[in-house]
């Protein structure tokens, strides 16, 4: 995602960021990553949240998306390994 | 399910309620947990017993923040609960946010219905994506004493334990007298009859002046399922549409189209909304409300969207009816709405209600 985003988009996309790292297993060890490489596995895993909800499949945080996120719920995760 | 997860080796399993949430009184919580255990053990041969002094198979306990395993919680809101999947130690144990409101009721987050979830991964069931479905994510407040488990949830559980050996007896199947007091799932007209449902069976008007009907709802349609949520009439095209989770099936005359059921998302709701409580088609405005929670959907049949000002509070356009709507149909351009046990006369009209009503009023009660 553009890395001039207004501050809500900012802060929608530390949320989500927390969001896929609990539910979908998104990886942000803390290593630095290219951003490049960061922003494709961001999208990745909110394409596989969309399509586990059945949203469109966009990778980008639209309203819905974010809607969704904000959803009170369980702190399963919805897809990948469970350990 | 767990990949690699077959679930419990045995089939007698335990409980313990560690602790307990000062939300709620404490009888409450063990009524909301014993009956959270009730859900499986109603569709498999699984046994719950409650004990107090040891460990047991699945402990279950209230704590905030970070508590001893690795999912720390996370306030108000967002994480409600979490449990674990069968195994030893920890796993089958079930968390509960105490930073959260607990409640039986529906202020707040319900413990039964939030627990039915969390035991269904101390059994052994992953998410599912199915908006119908008791195992999917989000939280969705549905009235306690109105909740059955979806198709979706006893099709995961039995692939793991089987079903219940000796089916539950079900209750005699008394017929309820027409005259006590009854909570319809929902109403609709049918080429001038009106139909009345309830659990497995409708109630058939077929003329203002003839008793009604009692039937099964599968004698009449064998393809729809049990316990139907909404059901509305769109006499334009000679068709009853009837709701259940996030699905609904369209009658055409008497005959249930092949291509039903069908997904509510297509009709344009967002994928927030997970199951409709009401709906009728009112002929005075040509417009179809679906009523959810305390809001309503407006949609317009020719275009086949929904109108963009809406969803509105009912009680913004409704006044009187209540905040949540059980069932609604139209008569003489009248609606009547229903919600627990009363009945509601609305003039769209006057834009008020013009009579109260007991539930079962069109029953010559």
């Amino acid at each position: 995602f553009a890395a001039e985003t207004s501050q809500d988009n900012e802060e929608n996309a530390k949320f989500a960021e927390e969001y896929l790292k609990k539910y979908y297993n998104l990886k942000t060890d803390g290593v630095r990553q290219s951003r490049k490489k960061t922003t494709s596995q961001f999208s990745e895993k909110i394409r596989e949240m969309q399509n586990f909800f059945g949203l469109e499949v966009t990778g980008s945080l639209d309203s819905d998306t974010m809607e969704m996120m904000q959803q009170p719920r369980c702190g399963f995760v919805d897809v990948g390994e469970y350990s | 399910i767990f990949p690699g997860n077959s679930g419990w080796k045995k089939r007698d399993l335990t409980y313990r309620i560690v602790n307990y949430t000062p939300d709620m009184p404490a009888a409450e919580v063990d009524t909301a947990i014993q009956r959270a255990f009730q859900v499986w053990s109603d569709v498999t041969p699984l046994t719950f017993t409650r004990i107090y002094d040891s460990l047991a198979d699945i402990e279950i306990s209230f704590a905030a923040q970070v508590h001893n395993d690795y999912w720390p919680f996370d306030g108000p809101h967002g994480t409600l609960a979490h449990a674990f999947a069968p195994s030893n130690g920890i796993g089958g144990d079930a968390h509960f946010d105490e930073d959260e409101t607990w409640t039986s009721g529906s202020r707040g987050y319900n413990l039964f219905l939030v627990a039915a979830h969390e035991f269904g991964h101390s059994l052994g069931l992953f998410h599912s994506n199915d908006p119908s479905a008791l195992m999917y994510p989000t939280y969705h407040f549905i009235e306690p004493s109105e909740f059955h488990l979806p198709d979706d949830d006893v099709r995961g559980i039995q692939s793991l334990y089987g079903a219940r050996e000796v089916p539950v007896q079900p209750q005699p199947p008394s017929t309820p007298s027409s005259c006590k007091p009854i909570t319809f799932d929902a109403v609709t007209t049918l080429r001038g009859e009106i139909l009345f449902f309830t659990n497995k069976t409708l109630w058939r008007q077929i003329s203002p002046d003839s008793l009604a009907e009692h039937h099964l709802i599968k004698s009449f349609w064998p393809a729809l399922p049990n316990h139907i949520q909404a059901a509305y009439e769109y006499k334009e095209k000679d068709r009853v549409i009837v709701f259940k989770g996030a699905k609904y099936w369209v009658i055409n005359g008497y005959e249930i189209t092949k291509d039903s059921p069908k997904s509510i998302y297509d009709l344009g709701f967002p994928r927030t909304v997970r199951r409709i409580d009401a709906a009728v088609h009112d002929e005075n405005t040509d417009k179809t409300y679906f009523f959810v929670d305390d809001k309503f959907w407006s949609f317009d049949e020719e275009k086949q969207t929904m109108d963009s000002v809406t969803p509105k509070k009912i009680i913004d356009v409704f006044p009187g009816v209540g905040n949540r709507v059980h069932a609604v149909f139209q008569n003489d351009e009248l609606l009547y709405f229903f919600d627990a046990s009363r009945q509601y006369e609305f003039s769209t009209a006057k834009k008020r209600v013009t009579r109260l009503l007991k539930s079962n009023s069109w029953l010559k009660c």
